[in-house]
C-alpha cells in the first residue's frame, strides 16, 4: 500500500 | 501567578486514560476562553486536539495565559488519586519556573493533594489546524459512540497479528461502511447500513457519501479515539484520501476532541 505520511505535513507551525 | 480553577476532575480522567496510551506528552494551553490541547503520537500519524470553552467549566477562572507541555502518562496517575468532586487549581509562576501545580481539593473531606509536573517538551505541537470543509471529504460517516466502540471490539478480536501493528480498513461504498481487519487467525468485517429509525430517532447512522474511499488505519488508533469516545453520544468520522481522515466528538456544544489521522491508501 501507499505510504503513510506525516500528520504534521498537513499542518503548519504557528 | 496565574490560577485556572475548575471542577471537571472525572471529565479529565477520562481524557486523560483515553490519551495516555497513545500520546506521551501534551502541550496545554489555557486562556480566558478556555483550554486547547493538542498532542502527537510518537510515529507522527496522528494528532488529537481537544478544545473546552471556558463554558464548559462550571467555574473556570484564567486572568492570562499559561501553556506548557506535560506527560500524560504522570498526569493520569496524578488525576487517579483525585476525587470526582474536587476543585482543581494549577498554578505556574510568574517568572516562568519549569514547573507547573496542579491541587486537587476536596470540599467534603477536607483533603488537598498537590502534584507538581516538570515541563516536558510537545513533540511538536501545538500546530495550526486549518478548518476543512465537509464538501473536502469523500465520505463522513456519523454514528452513536457506543456503536463504534462496539465495532472496535469486534475488530479486535482478530486484531492481534503477530509481528506487524494490526489495521483496519474501512470503505465506503453504496451508502454503506465497511470495517475489516485481519489477525494471524482470522478476519473480522462489519458492515453498516444508514439507519434513521423512528423509534431511535436520535441514534441514526448517516453516511454521507461523494465517491467511494478506503483507507488503512492502525487499530491502536481507533482503539484509542473509541476510548475518547465516551465523552459524547456522537462520533463523525471524515475520510478523504488526500486529507487527514478525522475522529471527531463532540462536547454538547462546547467544545470536541478530535483525532486528525494521516491517510494512507488501501
Amino acid at each position: 500500500g501507499a505510504k503513510q505520511g506525516s500528520i504534521m505535513s498537513f499542518f503548519k507551525k504557528p | 501567578m496565574l490560577e485556572p480553577r475548575l471542577v471537571q476532575t472525572t471529565f479529565f480522567k477520562n481524557v486523560l486514560e483515553a490519551l495516555s496510551d497513545l500520546f506521551i506528552e501534551a502541550h496545554f494551553e489555557f486562556s480566558r476562553t478556555g483550554l486547547e490541547l493538542q498532542a502527537i503520537d510518537t510515529s507522527r500519524v496522528a494528532l488529537v486536539a481537544l478544545v473546552l470553552r471556558a463554558e464548559a467549566f462550571n467555574h473556570y477562572l484564567c486572568d492570562r495565559g499559561l501553556s506548557m507541555g506535560l506527560n500524560l502518562a504522570d498526569m493520569a496517575k496524578a488525576f487517579r488519586c483525585a476525587n470526582n468532586d474536587d476543585i482543581i487549581t494549577i498554578k505556574a509562576e510568574e517568572d516562568w519556573t519549569d514547573t507547573v501545580t496542579f491541587t486537587f481539593e476536596s470540599p467534603e473531606d477536607g483533603e488537598i493533594l498537590e502534584f507538581d509536573f516538570d515541563f516536558v517538551g510537545s513533540n511538536g505541537v501545538p500546530l495550526e489546524i486549518p478548518e476543512y470543509q465537509e464538501s473536502e471529504y469523500q465520505a463522513i460517516v456519523r454514528m452513536p459512540s457506543a456503536k463504534f466502540m462496539r465495532i472496535c471490539k469486534k475488530l479486535s478480536s482478530f486484531g492481534d497479528s503477530g509481528d506487524r501493528d494490526p489495521v483496519v480498513i474501512i470503505s465506503v461504498y453504496k451508502e454503506r461502511v465497511r470495517s475489516f481487519a485481519r489477525g494471524k487467525t482470522g478476519t473480522s468485517t462489519t458492515v453498516c447500513l444508514q439507519t434513521q429509525t423512528v423509534d431511535k430517532p436520535k441514534e441514526p447512522t448517516l453516511i454521507e457519501m461523494k465517491e467511494e474511499v478506503s483507507l488503512i488505519f492502525d487499530l491502536k488508533y481507533m482503539n484509542s479515539f473509541s476510548k475518547a469516545s465516551t465523552l459524547s453520544d456522537q462520533v463523525t468520522i471524515n475520510l478523504s484520501s488526500e486529507l487527514p481522515a478525522v475522529f471527531e466528538c463532540k462536547i454538547a456544544e462546547l467544545g470536541y476532541i478530535r483525532y486528525y489521522i494521516s491517510p494512507r491508501k488501501e
